[in-house]
């Protein structure tokens, strides 16, 4: 299957929110 | 294990293995886990996806692990 330019840059968008939201989500994990 | 369910783990493992830029489909992911509870796929997608160790892709039914490339 190959992808649009826009379903692309969606696509990374998406990544780009998500490895936010795991940085903060790690960040906010009480350290050992 | 990292702090996830065996099935949250295992939901992760399988779209981390999918290799298509698409990402993998939510029906595909009930396939290949058949025996689990609709619900406890669809909770275990929210968490993962909440945690950011998933994103959707193409549409709202497809996903990619972000530590997948």
């Amino acid at each position: 299957l190959s992808l649009t330019e826009e379903q692309k840059r969606r696509i990374e968008e998406n990544r780009q929110r998500a490895l936010a939201r795991r940085a903060e989500r790690l960040a906010a994990k009480p350290q050992d | 294990m990292n702090g996830l369910t065996p099935h949250q783990s295992q939901v992760l493992n399988l779209i981390r293995s999918y290799c298509g830029s698409e990402g993998m489909s939510f029906d595909e992911l009930k396939k290949k886990l058949h025996g689990l509870n609709l619900n406890t796929i669809k909770q275990a997608v929210e968490f993962l996806s909440n945690e950011g160790h998933i994103y959707s892709t193409v549409d709202e039914d497809h996903f990619k692990s972000t530590d997948a490339d």
